[in-house]
């Protein structure tokens, strides 16, 4: 059991470092409150944005969280992949030059599972394979209004 | 696998009949506030009983899902997934308001089953209520806020 | 004391009730669950966003529980201003449109009030009267990158 | 009454003295996430006693308020506020590490006060920390999902 968890933390752990600055200007990783006993401790990150020394996880802005909790995400993804993966405007909290590295990140992530994305956020809705539009009719119902974008240019274009 | 498509009836804001197709890859849901964006992500939840009605913001209960468009006291959500093989699963969910409250009743592959059923086939695939594969609407840093315990547990799961 | 409320009572909700729509394209009221004996009860917000029906609160959307909770801030604000206000990405719920109709909103309580809004949001920075940038500079260090926008061109402008 | 400047000194990440200038009406404050925009928010709910440790984020008490940039163990803030009168009042607090903890100093137009003081002062211009006049990261949707209870309790406190 031990083993198991640990060759599974290693995998993960490598993965959050490769993605991690992907993410942000920054480098993190996972660490074991007691890797000789894991199952007694937690997991914590260490992660430093842009060049700062030794944040503390509870003093990061929520830009800042949001990306580390996406790249831990990402992370579990790449070691064992779910075959769907729905955000729902998981890209409030960022600016804009973040929200175009995520969608980016969502881009490559998209080649191996189907990713469903709520957003309001242009740089995500323009770098998506394509747009299903949301209205409301009338008293609040509401109308699926079309899946478009890429999709059908791709079509087009033959 | 994939999601490859919804059929809602009579859900939330989702009034009558409506089918929503899902490719692969990278698809983007937007739309105004309130236009029903985030009751898409709740009905992929209570499809697949990954959620409470709580979390689906049903505070009295699920019989708040059925849509108030209508008098209908019925409401439900059928998730068609594409397997690798071309094979398809189908996961459907009913629920009923009836004089003794309301009655929610799962379908695999369009024959009644169990709630434990579901989830038992869903595991299979890795589709549980822990998997961080469906973040709902402001719950992002969730992950980042959550005490060290927690996070290693996941990992424990996935072990 | 339970007059004094009543009249607090009264005042605040005819705010909200001018204000709600300003913000939304609804109506809203503020309904006391026990008008008699106000003190036992609580107060609930009856609102109805765009045509909908009896909408409960627990069931809109982040959206639309933000141009609430914000109708409210405001609706007391006129009955009694607070010296200042200070909102940290507020708008982080809202589409394009309501972004600009909070916008508007607060450029007519900031005539008399001072409003310090942080936001990441393009047309809530477009309708501000001024902007104080902020960087990192060096390792996490912050650096305040000076005052501009409309008070400048207005001082240009004579 | 406004806000006119805030002196900022070794808080979080402004190490080092920093003054921000404000003027009336409508200021935004923009820049790239991590940057210190809600730090500067957090300054004045630290310097006027609106809130915890805990809700500016530095769980392991006040320590975690002093700047991490250099090896110096205070910070503080001051704000000045401009009154009707052409008047003035700057309230300001210090924090200092010592070897039994962190010690917290509140001064009243440079004399110094207990909280207290602070509190009751302020109370006369309507600035208390339940007044939803600041609004921190995440908590715009607290208004409407707090109990109807708590939302009733505010208006007692303002009639
Ligand atoms: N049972 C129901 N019957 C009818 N309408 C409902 C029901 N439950 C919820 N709604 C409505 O659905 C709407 C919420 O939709 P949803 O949360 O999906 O919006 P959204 O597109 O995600 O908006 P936002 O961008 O603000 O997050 C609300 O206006 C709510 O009143
Ligand atoms: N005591 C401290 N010393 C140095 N830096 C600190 C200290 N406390 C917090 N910080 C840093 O301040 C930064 C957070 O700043 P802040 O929350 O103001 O960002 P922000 O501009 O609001 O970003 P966002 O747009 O993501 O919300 C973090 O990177 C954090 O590491
Ligand atoms: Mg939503
Ligand atoms: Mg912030």
């Amino acid at each position: 059991k031990k083993d198991e968890f640990i060759k599974t933390f290693n995998v993960v752990n490598q993965n959050f470092k490769d993605i991690f600055p992907l993410l942000s200007e920054g480098e993190g990783e996972l660490v074991l409150e007691n890797p000789s006993d894991p199952f007694s401790g937690g997991l914590v990150f260490r992660a430093s944005i842009r060049d700062k020394k030794n944040q503390k996880l509870a003093a990061m802005s929520g830009g800042e969280k949001t990306l580390t909790a996406l790249a831990f995400v990402f992370a579990v993804q790449r070691y064992l992949p779910a075959p769907f993966y729905a955000f729902d405007e998981v890209d409030m909290h960022l600016d804009g030059p973040n929200v175009e590295k995520l969608a980016k990140m969502i881009n490559i992530q998209a080649k191996q599972t189907q990713f469903i994305v709520v957003s309001l956020r242009k740089p995500m809705i323009d770098s998506a394979d394509r747009m299903i539009g949301v209205t409301q009719k009338g008293k609040g119902v509401t109308k699926i209004s079309g899946v478009s974008l890429k999709e059908e240019i791709k079509q087009e274009a033959g | 696998m994939r999601i490859k498509q919804l059929e809602i009836d009579n859900f939330k804001s989702f009034a009558n009949q409506n089918t929503i197709p899902f490719l692969d890859g990278f698809t983007v849901v937007s739309g105004p506030n309130g236009s029903g964006k985030s009751n898409i992500i709740d009905c992929i939840l209570f499809a697949l009983g990954l959620s409470t009605s709580r979390e689906l913001r049903s505070e009295q209960g699920a019989g708040d899902l059925i849509s108030t468009h209508n008098k209908r006291n019925e409401a439900s959500v059928r998730v068609t997934f594409a397997l690798d093989d071309e094979d398809e699963l189908i996961i459907t969910r009913k629920i009923k308001r009836t004089s003794h409250g309301v009655q929610s009743t799962y379908y695999m592959n369009d024959k009644q089953c169990t709630f434990t059923q579901v989830c038992s086939e869903l595991e299979k695939y890795n589709i549980t209520s822990n998997s961080h594969n469906v973040i709902m609407q402001g719950h992002v840093t969730t992950i980042a806020n959550c005490s060290p315990k927690e996070r290693r547990q996941y990992l424990d799961e996935i072990a």
